[in-house]
Protein backbone atom coordinates (compact mmCIF):
# COMPACT_ATOMS: atom_id res chain seq x y z
CA UNK A 1 0.00 0.00 0.00
CA UNK A 2 1.10 3.72 -1.00
CA UNK A 3 -0.67 5.13 2.47
CA UNK A 4 -2.58 3.70 5.28
CA UNK A 5 -5.41 5.19 3.32
CA UNK A 6 -4.83 2.89 0.39
CA UNK A 7 -4.30 0.11 3.35
CA UNK A 8 -7.01 -3.02 2.78
CA UNK A 9 -7.90 -3.66 6.52
CA UNK A 10 -10.72 -6.21 5.19
CA UNK A 11 -7.83 -8.99 4.58
CA UNK A 12 -5.44 -10.76 6.88
CA UNK A 13 -1.74 -9.39 6.38
CA UNK A 14 1.79 -11.02 6.09
CA UNK A 15 3.96 -10.07 9.18
CA UNK A 16 6.13 -7.94 6.82
CA UNK A 17 2.92 -6.25 5.48
CA UNK A 18 2.39 -5.34 9.22
CA UNK A 19 5.40 -3.59 9.73
CA UNK A 20 5.34 -1.75 6.57
CA UNK A 21 1.88 -0.56 7.82
CA UNK A 22 2.91 0.76 11.33
CA UNK A 23 5.64 2.35 9.35
CA UNK A 24 3.33 4.16 6.84
CA UNK A 25 1.53 4.65 9.83
CA UNK A 26 4.17 6.51 12.06
CA UNK A 27 5.42 8.38 8.64
CA UNK A 28 1.91 9.96 8.50
CA UNK A 29 1.44 10.85 11.76
CA UNK A 30 4.86 11.74 13.21
CA UNK A 31 2.83 14.25 15.74
CA UNK A 32 0.80 11.41 17.30
CA UNK A 33 2.41 7.89 16.52
CA UNK A 34 5.94 6.69 17.44
CA UNK A 35 7.54 2.77 17.06
CA UNK A 36 9.09 2.02 19.89
CA UNK A 37 11.09 -1.80 19.45
CA UNK A 38 10.74 -3.74 23.15
CA UNK A 39 12.87 -6.47 22.41
CA UNK A 40 13.70 -9.24 19.73
CA UNK A 41 12.05 -12.70 19.35
CA UNK A 42 13.48 -15.95 20.11
CA UNK A 43 14.40 -16.15 15.99
CA UNK A 44 15.60 -12.56 16.28
CA UNK A 45 13.05 -10.64 14.81
CA UNK A 46 11.91 -7.26 16.31
CA UNK A 47 9.05 -6.75 18.22
CA UNK A 48 7.27 -2.95 17.94
CA UNK A 49 4.80 -1.02 20.47
CA UNK A 50 3.08 1.31 18.56
CA UNK A 51 2.59 4.77 21.16
CA UNK A 52 0.41 7.18 20.62
CA UNK A 53 0.66 10.03 22.05
CA UNK A 54 0.19 14.07 22.14
CA UNK A 55 2.78 15.10 24.57
CA UNK A 56 3.57 15.27 27.77
CA UNK A 57 6.41 13.12 30.01
CA UNK A 58 5.77 9.61 30.70
CA UNK A 59 1.95 9.96 31.02
CA UNK A 60 -0.78 7.41 32.37
CA UNK A 61 -0.94 4.72 29.41
CA UNK A 62 -3.33 2.17 28.24
CA UNK A 63 -1.79 -1.15 26.85
CA UNK A 64 -3.65 -2.86 24.76
CA UNK A 65 -2.05 -6.18 22.84
CA UNK A 66 -3.42 -8.14 20.33
CA UNK A 67 -2.00 -11.68 18.36
CA UNK A 68 -0.22 -13.32 21.78
CA UNK A 69 -1.40 -16.30 20.50
CA UNK A 70 -0.62 -16.30 16.54
CA UNK A 71 -2.88 -18.31 15.05
CA UNK A 72 -6.00 -15.89 16.14
CA UNK A 73 -5.59 -13.60 13.04
CA UNK A 74 -8.72 -11.66 13.96
CA UNK A 75 -6.90 -10.01 16.47
CA UNK A 76 -3.71 -8.77 14.73
CA UNK A 77 -5.94 -7.61 11.62
CA UNK A 78 -8.26 -6.05 14.34
CA UNK A 79 -4.86 -4.56 15.93
CA UNK A 80 -4.07 -2.88 12.50
CA UNK A 81 -8.03 -1.20 12.14
CA UNK A 82 -7.06 0.11 15.72
CA UNK A 83 -4.19 1.85 14.83
CA UNK A 84 -5.57 3.92 11.84
CA UNK A 85 -8.84 4.77 13.82
CA UNK A 86 -6.61 6.06 16.56
CA UNK A 87 -5.09 8.23 14.08
CA UNK A 88 -8.34 9.28 11.98
CA UNK A 89 -10.64 10.21 15.31
CA UNK A 90 -8.07 12.12 17.06
CA UNK A 91 -9.45 15.83 17.20
CA UNK A 92 -12.52 14.49 15.93
CA UNK A 93 -14.20 12.14 18.33
CA UNK A 94 -14.49 13.73 21.47
CA UNK A 95 -13.78 10.86 23.90
CA UNK A 96 -10.85 9.91 22.26
CA UNK A 97 -9.87 13.17 21.94
CA UNK A 98 -10.40 13.41 26.06
CA UNK A 99 -8.09 10.00 26.59
CA UNK A 100 -5.63 10.91 23.98
CA UNK A 101 -5.18 14.97 25.55
CA UNK A 102 -4.23 13.26 29.30
CA UNK A 103 -3.04 9.61 28.08
CA UNK A 104 -0.70 7.74 25.90
CA UNK A 105 -2.29 4.62 24.33
CA UNK A 106 0.45 1.74 23.78
CA UNK A 107 -0.38 -0.87 21.15
CA UNK A 108 1.65 -3.95 20.10
CA UNK A 109 -0.14 -5.55 17.13
CA UNK A 110 1.75 -8.83 16.56
CA UNK A 111 2.76 -9.38 20.65
CA UNK A 112 3.96 -13.71 19.20
CA UNK A 113 6.07 -12.36 16.02
CA UNK A 114 7.71 -16.00 15.38
CA UNK A 115 4.66 -18.07 16.08
CA UNK A 116 2.93 -15.46 13.59
CA UNK A 117 5.57 -15.84 10.87
CA UNK A 118 5.16 -19.61 11.31
CA UNK A 119 1.37 -19.72 10.61
CA UNK A 120 2.18 -17.80 7.28
CA UNK A 121 4.95 -20.08 6.27
CA UNK A 122 4.04 -23.30 7.50
CA UNK A 123 1.68 -24.30 10.27
CA UNK A 124 -1.99 -22.28 10.03
CA UNK A 125 -2.50 -23.52 13.36
CA UNK A 126 0.40 -22.42 15.50
CA UNK A 127 -0.28 -20.83 18.65
CA UNK A 128 2.82 -20.90 21.12
CA UNK A 129 6.64 -19.19 20.51
CA UNK A 130 8.73 -21.04 18.35
CA UNK A 131 11.42 -21.32 21.41
CA UNK A 132 13.11 -24.85 21.55
CA UNK A 133 12.82 -26.78 24.62
CA UNK A 134 15.86 -28.63 26.11
CA UNK A 135 15.23 -32.31 25.89
CA UNK A 136 12.28 -32.44 23.53
CA UNK A 137 11.69 -32.53 20.68
CA UNK A 138 8.57 -30.43 20.86
CA UNK A 139 8.81 -26.66 19.81
CA UNK A 140 6.98 -23.58 21.58
CA UNK A 141 5.35 -22.18 25.17
CA UNK A 142 2.25 -20.80 25.09
CA UNK A 143 2.89 -17.31 25.87
CA UNK A 144 -0.53 -16.71 27.92
CA UNK A 145 0.95 -19.44 30.61
CA UNK A 146 4.47 -17.79 30.74
CA UNK A 147 3.92 -14.70 33.38
CA UNK A 148 5.00 -15.00 36.87
CA UNK A 149 1.22 -15.01 38.00
CA UNK A 150 0.42 -18.23 39.84
CA UNK A 151 3.16 -19.80 37.21
CA UNK A 152 3.12 -23.55 37.83
CA UNK A 153 0.10 -23.80 39.44
CA UNK A 154 -2.75 -25.55 37.52
CA UNK A 155 -3.82 -24.31 34.39
CA UNK A 156 -0.93 -25.57 32.14
CA UNK A 157 0.58 -27.95 31.40
CA UNK A 158 4.13 -29.04 32.24
CA UNK A 159 4.70 -31.15 28.92
CA UNK A 160 6.84 -29.72 25.82
CA UNK A 161 4.43 -30.69 23.98
CA UNK A 162 1.15 -29.52 25.17
CA UNK A 163 -0.51 -25.91 23.60
CA UNK A 164 -0.76 -24.75 26.75
CA UNK A 165 3.00 -25.52 28.15
CA UNK A 166 3.85 -23.35 30.13
CA UNK A 167 7.90 -23.24 29.94
CA UNK A 168 10.24 -24.07 32.04
CA UNK A 169 10.45 -20.78 33.92
CA UNK A 170 8.30 -17.74 34.68
CA UNK A 171 9.24 -14.74 31.66
CA UNK A 172 11.40 -18.00 29.88
CA UNK A 173 9.85 -16.11 26.49
CA UNK A 174 11.47 -13.16 25.62
CA UNK A 175 8.07 -12.00 23.88
CA UNK A 176 6.89 -12.10 27.50
CA UNK A 177 9.96 -11.05 28.94
CA UNK A 178 10.19 -7.87 26.81
CA UNK A 179 6.82 -7.07 27.45
CA UNK A 180 7.04 -7.16 31.39
CA UNK A 181 10.31 -5.21 31.07
CA UNK A 182 8.48 -2.68 29.44
CA UNK A 183 5.57 -2.10 31.77
CA UNK A 184 7.74 -2.31 34.80
CA UNK A 185 10.35 0.72 33.15
CA UNK A 186 7.47 2.43 32.34
CA UNK A 187 5.16 2.04 35.50
CA UNK A 188 2.17 4.44 34.90
CA UNK A 189 0.08 1.82 32.77
CA UNK A 190 -3.33 2.21 34.12
CA UNK A 191 -5.17 -0.26 32.04
CA UNK A 192 -4.43 -3.45 30.00
CA UNK A 193 -6.33 -4.97 27.43
CA UNK A 194 -4.88 -8.58 26.05
CA UNK A 195 -6.65 -9.51 22.79
CA UNK A 196 -7.26 -13.09 21.73
CA UNK A 197 -9.79 -14.82 19.85
CA UNK A 198 -12.28 -16.83 19.17
CA UNK A 199 -15.77 -17.46 22.16
CA UNK A 200 -17.11 -13.70 22.34
CA UNK A 201 -16.14 -13.49 25.75
CA UNK A 202 -14.43 -10.03 28.39
CA UNK A 203 -12.49 -11.28 31.45
CA UNK A 204 -11.01 -9.96 34.66
CA UNK A 205 -8.74 -11.18 36.52
CA UNK A 206 -8.19 -14.04 38.39
CA UNK A 207 -7.85 -17.44 36.22
CA UNK A 208 -5.39 -18.83 38.47
CA UNK A 209 -6.85 -18.79 41.57
CA UNK A 210 -11.36 -18.85 42.57
CA UNK A 211 -10.25 -16.06 44.93
CA UNK A 212 -11.99 -13.35 43.76
CA UNK A 213 -9.79 -10.20 42.72
CA UNK A 214 -10.33 -7.26 45.04
CA UNK A 215 -11.93 -4.81 43.13
CA UNK A 216 -13.77 -7.76 41.19
CA UNK A 217 -17.16 -5.77 40.96
CA UNK A 218 -15.65 -2.62 39.82
CA UNK A 219 -13.95 -4.97 36.92
CA UNK A 220 -17.87 -7.02 36.40
CA UNK A 221 -19.50 -3.58 36.12
CA UNK A 222 -17.18 -1.99 33.71
CA UNK A 223 -17.08 -5.44 31.67
CA UNK A 224 -20.78 -5.04 31.55
CA UNK A 225 -20.25 -1.40 30.50
CA UNK A 226 -18.50 -2.56 27.69
CA UNK A 227 -19.85 -5.38 26.50
CA UNK A 228 -23.23 -3.61 26.14
CA UNK A 229 -21.41 -1.25 24.54
CA UNK A 230 -19.71 -3.87 21.97
CA UNK A 231 -23.31 -5.48 21.12
CA UNK A 232 -25.08 -2.10 20.31
CA UNK A 233 -23.36 -2.53 17.05
CA UNK A 234 -24.36 -5.13 14.98
CA UNK A 235 -25.57 -7.70 18.65
CA UNK A 236 -22.66 -9.72 19.01
CA UNK A 237 -23.78 -10.91 21.85
CA UNK A 238 -20.69 -11.15 24.72
CA UNK A 239 -19.88 -13.47 28.05
CA UNK A 240 -18.23 -11.74 30.72
CA UNK A 241 -16.86 -12.41 34.36
CA UNK A 242 -13.19 -13.39 35.67
CA UNK A 243 -11.59 -16.28 33.97
CA UNK A 244 -11.32 -18.75 36.33
CA UNK A 245 -15.35 -18.36 36.22
CA UNK A 246 -16.14 -17.87 32.84
CA UNK A 247 -13.93 -20.88 31.15
CA UNK A 248 -11.48 -22.87 33.06
CA UNK A 249 -8.33 -22.29 35.56
CA UNK A 250 -5.69 -20.95 33.82
CA UNK A 251 -2.16 -20.30 35.50
CA UNK A 252 0.81 -17.88 34.56
CA UNK A 253 -1.97 -15.92 32.46
CA UNK A 254 -1.08 -12.07 31.24
CA UNK A 255 -4.12 -10.39 33.01
CA UNK A 256 -3.22 -12.11 36.49
CA UNK A 257 -0.03 -10.74 36.37
CA UNK A 258 -0.87 -7.36 34.98
CA UNK A 259 -3.13 -6.80 37.62
CA UNK A 260 -0.54 -8.35 40.57
CA UNK A 261 1.23 -5.36 38.98
CA UNK A 262 -1.60 -2.81 39.95
CA UNK A 263 -3.11 -2.38 36.67
CA UNK A 264 -6.27 -2.52 38.12
CA UNK A 265 -8.21 -2.28 34.62
CA UNK A 266 -6.86 -5.50 33.10
CA UNK A 267 -9.23 -7.40 30.44
CA UNK A 268 -8.59 -10.16 27.98
CA UNK A 269 -10.83 -10.30 25.22
CA UNK A 270 -12.20 -13.08 23.16
CA UNK A 271 -13.53 -11.84 19.88
CA UNK A 272 -15.82 -13.57 17.42
CA UNK A 273 -16.75 -15.87 16.51
CA UNK A 274 -18.61 -18.51 19.30
CA UNK A 275 -17.48 -21.48 17.31
CA UNK A 276 -18.69 -21.28 13.11
CA UNK A 277 -15.16 -21.01 11.86
CA UNK A 278 -13.34 -20.44 15.01
CA UNK A 279 -9.85 -19.12 14.28
CA UNK A 280 -10.78 -19.41 10.52
CA UNK A 281 -12.87 -16.44 10.97
CA UNK A 282 -13.42 -14.99 7.15
CA UNK A 283 -11.73 -12.06 6.28
CA UNK A 284 -15.06 -10.52 5.46
CA UNK A 285 -15.77 -10.21 9.21
CA UNK A 286 -12.16 -8.67 10.31
CA UNK A 287 -14.08 -4.98 9.88
CA UNK A 288 -17.28 -5.90 11.73
CA UNK A 289 -15.45 -7.38 14.27
CA UNK A 290 -12.75 -4.56 14.96
CA UNK A 291 -15.77 -1.96 14.56
CA UNK A 292 -17.58 -3.46 17.63
CA UNK A 293 -14.60 -4.59 19.59
CA UNK A 294 -13.55 -0.89 19.30
CA UNK A 295 -16.66 0.37 21.18
CA UNK A 296 -15.97 -1.77 24.27
CA UNK A 297 -12.33 -0.44 24.23
CA UNK A 298 -13.44 2.90 23.96
CA UNK A 299 -15.73 2.52 26.89
CA UNK A 300 -12.97 1.07 29.36
CA UNK A 301 -9.95 3.73 28.16
CA UNK A 302 -13.02 6.17 28.65
CA UNK A 303 -13.68 4.56 32.04
CA UNK A 304 -10.11 4.73 32.85
CA UNK A 305 -9.32 8.12 32.07
CA UNK A 306 -12.47 9.13 34.48
CA UNK A 307 -11.12 6.88 37.44
CA UNK A 308 -7.32 7.60 37.89
CA UNK A 309 -5.40 6.27 40.38
CA UNK B 1 2.73 -25.42 4.54
CA UNK B 2 1.65 -28.12 6.52
CA UNK B 3 -1.43 -30.16 4.94
CA UNK B 4 -4.96 -30.07 6.93
CA UNK B 5 -7.07 -32.49 4.53
CA UNK B 6 -9.38 -34.23 6.21
CA UNK B 7 -9.39 -33.03 9.47
CA UNK B 8 -12.21 -32.02 10.97
CA UNK B 9 -13.09 -29.89 14.30
CA UNK B 10 -15.82 -31.17 16.56
CA UNK B 11 -17.20 -29.90 19.06
CA UNK B 12 -18.00 -31.81 22.09
CA UNK B 13 -20.83 -31.23 24.33
CA UNK B 14 -19.98 -33.22 27.97
CA UNK B 15 -23.10 -33.30 29.52
CA UNK B 16 -21.23 -34.05 33.27
CA UNK B 17 -18.27 -33.55 35.23
CA UNK B 18 -17.48 -37.29 34.00
CA UNK B 19 -17.70 -37.11 30.39
CA UNK B 20 -15.16 -33.79 30.72
CA UNK B 21 -13.09 -36.08 32.42
CA UNK B 22 -13.24 -38.37 29.90
CA UNK B 23 -12.80 -36.07 26.91
CA UNK B 24 -9.51 -34.74 29.09
CA UNK B 25 -8.34 -38.32 28.89
CA UNK B 26 -8.14 -37.84 25.06
CA UNK B 27 -6.21 -34.75 25.56
CA UNK B 28 -3.28 -37.18 26.81
CA UNK B 29 -3.22 -39.08 24.49
CA UNK B 30 -0.59 -37.82 22.16
CA UNK B 31 -0.45 -40.54 19.24
CA UNK B 32 -4.05 -38.74 18.28
CA UNK B 33 -2.37 -35.84 18.05
CA UNK B 34 -5.29 -33.64 18.67
CA UNK B 35 -5.54 -30.02 18.44
CA UNK B 36 -8.04 -28.23 21.81
CA UNK B 37 -9.36 -24.97 20.36
CA UNK B 38 -11.49 -24.41 22.83
CA UNK B 39 -10.24 -26.71 26.19
CA UNK B 40 -12.90 -29.43 28.52
CA UNK B 41 -13.64 -26.59 31.02
CA UNK B 42 -16.74 -27.79 32.49
CA UNK B 43 -20.02 -29.57 32.23
CA UNK B 44 -22.08 -27.80 29.61
CA UNK B 45 -19.34 -25.83 28.06
CA UNK B 46 -18.11 -26.62 24.46
CA UNK B 47 -14.92 -28.28 23.85
CA UNK B 48 -13.87 -27.80 20.14
CA UNK B 49 -11.18 -30.30 19.03
CA UNK B 50 -9.12 -30.18 15.91
CA UNK B 51 -9.00 -33.90 14.62
CA UNK B 52 -6.60 -35.08 11.96
CA UNK B 53 -8.22 -37.50 9.17
CA UNK B 54 -5.69 -40.49 10.82
CA UNK B 55 -7.74 -39.71 14.43
CA UNK B 56 -11.35 -39.11 13.17
CA UNK B 57 -12.80 -42.54 13.56
CA UNK B 58 -10.87 -43.83 17.14
CA UNK B 59 -12.37 -40.27 18.61
CA UNK B 60 -15.90 -40.71 17.25
CA UNK B 61 -16.19 -44.31 18.14
CA UNK B 62 -14.77 -43.22 21.74
CA UNK B 63 -17.55 -40.06 22.08
CA UNK B 64 -20.13 -42.58 20.99
CA UNK B 65 -19.43 -45.22 23.17
CA UNK B 66 -19.07 -43.19 26.34
CA UNK B 67 -22.49 -41.35 25.06
CA UNK B 68 -20.93 -38.25 24.30
CA UNK B 69 -22.69 -36.16 22.20
CA UNK B 70 -20.78 -34.10 19.09
CA UNK B 71 -21.45 -32.26 15.99
CA UNK B 72 -18.90 -30.93 13.44
CA UNK B 73 -17.80 -27.48 13.58
CA UNK B 74 -15.51 -27.60 10.18
CA UNK B 75 -16.03 -30.60 8.00
CA UNK B 76 -12.33 -29.67 6.00
CA UNK B 77 -10.35 -27.70 8.15
CA UNK B 78 -8.57 -27.70 4.66
CA UNK B 79 -10.93 -26.06 2.39
CA UNK B 80 -11.53 -23.32 5.01
CA UNK B 81 -7.56 -22.55 4.69
CA UNK B 82 -7.42 -22.59 1.08
CA UNK B 83 -10.79 -20.27 0.83
CA UNK B 84 -8.23 -17.81 3.21
CA UNK B 85 -5.30 -18.09 1.09
CA UNK B 86 -7.36 -17.45 -2.05
CA UNK B 87 -9.41 -14.60 -0.57
CA UNK B 88 -5.74 -13.23 0.65
CA UNK B 89 -3.88 -13.88 -3.04
CA UNK B 90 -7.02 -11.99 -4.50
CA UNK B 91 -6.36 -8.95 -3.04
CA UNK B 92 -2.82 -9.07 -3.63
CA UNK B 93 -3.56 -9.36 -7.40
CA UNK B 94 -6.33 -6.41 -6.82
Amino acid sequence: ARSTDTFSYATYHTLDEIYEFTDLLVAEHPQLVSKIQIGNTFEGRPIYVLKFSTGGNNRPAIWIDTGIHSREWVTQASGIWFAKKITEDYGQDPVLTAILDSMDILLEIVTNPDGFAYTHSTNRMWRKTRSRTQGSLCIGVDPNRNWDAGFGEPGASSNPCSETYRGKFANSEVEVKSIVDFVQNHGNIKAFISIHSYSQLLLYPYGYTSVPAPNHKELDELAKSAVTALASLYGTKYTYGSIIDTIYQASGNTVDWTYNQGIKYSFTFELRDTGRYGFLLPASQIIPTAKETWLALLTIMEYTLNHPY
Amino acid sequence: NKNFVGHQVLRIFAADEAQVQKVKELEDLEHLQLDFWRDPAGAGIPIDVRVPFLSIQSVKVFLESHGISYEIMIEDVQSLLEEEQKQMSAFKTR
